[in-house]
C-alpha cells in the first residue's frame, strides 16, 4: 500500500523519505560513530531552499482565500523553518567537534523534520486543490437541485446552457485528479461515477424534456416527474460519491482497516 | 504546469537529500 496518496507528493517525498530512515536506523544502531565532514555546504544548500520554500508558502497563503489552508500551512512552514534551524546548529558544532554527539542528534532531528514539515506542506496544499474540485462538484449539485423549475423548453436550453461548461468543468478536473491517485482502488471508484455522471446527462436532458411535453398535454406528467427526479437523484447520489472519495486518503483506509 | 510551491517543496527535497547522503556516507564508511 502506497505511503503517499498523490504521485506529486510521492515523486517529492519518497526518495528523501527513504534516506532519512536509514539515517535513523544507522543512528539507532550507533553506527554513526565516524567523525563527520564539514557539512557548510549541504546545510547551506538546504537552509536556502527552506528560505525560498517559506517565502512562496507565504505567497500562497496570503493569496489564497480558502481559511484551512491559512490555518494548515504557517505550522508547517515553522516545523521547516526550525528544522533547518537545527541543521545550522549541527553544522557549527561539528566544525568545533567532528564527534560531537548533540550534533548528530540535530541533523536528525532536522532532516526529520524536514521531512515532516514539507509533508505536512505539500498535504495542506493538496487538501487545498481538493477543497477546489469539491466546490465545482457542489456548483453541478446546485444546479441539479433547480431542474424542478424547469418547465418550459426555453428553460431547458438555458439550463442546459448553463450546467454544460459546469459538468464540463468537473469532469476534466475529476478525471485530472484520478489520475494524480496512488491509490487504485480510489482511483477506480472516481472512475466509475463519473462515468455514471457521463452516461445519465442526456438522460436528465431527455427526462426534463419528457416532462416539459407531459405538462403541456397533460398527460404522464407524475410519471414523467418520477423519472426525471429519478435520474437526478441518480446523478446527485454519484456527485456525492465522487466528493467523498476525493477527500479520502490511503490512511484512511488504513484506520479502516 | 506544477505550482511554485510544490517546485519549491521539489528543491528542498533534493537538498535535503544531498545532504543526508552526505551525513550517511560519513556514517557508513
Amino acid at each position: 500500500m502506497p505511503v503517499f496518496h498523490t504521485k506529486t507528493i510521492e515523486s517529492i517525498l519518497e526518495p528523501v523519505a527513504q534516506q532519512v530512515s536509514r539515517l535513523v536506523i544507522l543512528h539507532e544502531e550507533a553506527e554513526d560513530g565516524n567523525a563527520m565532514p564539514d557539512l557548510a555546504v549541504p546545510v547551506r544548500a538546504v537552509k536556502a531552499a527552506v528560505d525560498n520554500l517559506v517565502r512562496v508558502g507565504y505567497e500562497t497563503v496570503n493569496s489564497s482565500d480558502d481559511q484551512i489552508l491559512k490555518q494548515d500551512m504557517p505550522p508547517a512552514l515553522t516545523r521547516v523553518e526550525e528544522s533547518s534551524l537545527l541543521l545550522l546548529d549541527a553544522s557549527d558544532l561539528l566544525r568545533a567537534d567532528p564527534y560531537s554527539g548533540p550534533a548528530r542528534k540535530k541533523l536528525i532531528e532536522g532532516s526529520r523534520g524536514i521531512l515532516q514539515g514539507t509533508s505536512a506542506l505539500l498535504l495542506a496544499f493538496d487538501e487545498s486543490e481538493v477543497r477546489k474540485i469539491v466546490r465545482v462538484c457542489k456548483n453541478v449539485l446546485e444546479y441539479l437541485a433547480i431542474t424542478e423549475v424547469v418547465d418550459r423548453m426555453e428553460d431547458l436550453v438555458t439550463f442546459v446552457k448553463n450546467l454544460s461548461p459546469v459538468l464540463t468543468r468537473m469532469t476534466k478536473n475529476v478525471d485530472a485528479r484520478e489520475k494524480e491517485l496512488t491509490h487504485q482502488v480510489h482511483r477506480d471508484m472516481l472512475l466509475r461515477s463519473l462515468e455514471q455522471v457521463k452516461n445519465l446527462t442526456p438522460v436528465l436532458i431527455s427526462g426534463i424534456k419528457i416532462f416539459i411535453t407531459a405538462k403541456q398535454s397533460g398527460q404522464g406528467l407524475v410519471e414523467a416527474q418520477n423519472n426525471r427526479d429519478y435520474t437526478v437523484r441518480k446523478m446527485s447520489d454519484e456527485i456525492h460519491e465522487i466528493i467523498r472519495v476525493l477527500q479520502l486518503t490511503t490512511y484512511d483506509e488504513e484506520e479502516w482497516d | 504546469d506544477a505550482h511554485e510551491m510544490v517546485k519549491q517543496a521539489k528543491h528542498l527535497a533534493q537538498a535535503t537529500s544531498l545532504l543526508v547522503t552526505a551525513i550517511r556516507g560519513q556514517a557508513e564508511q
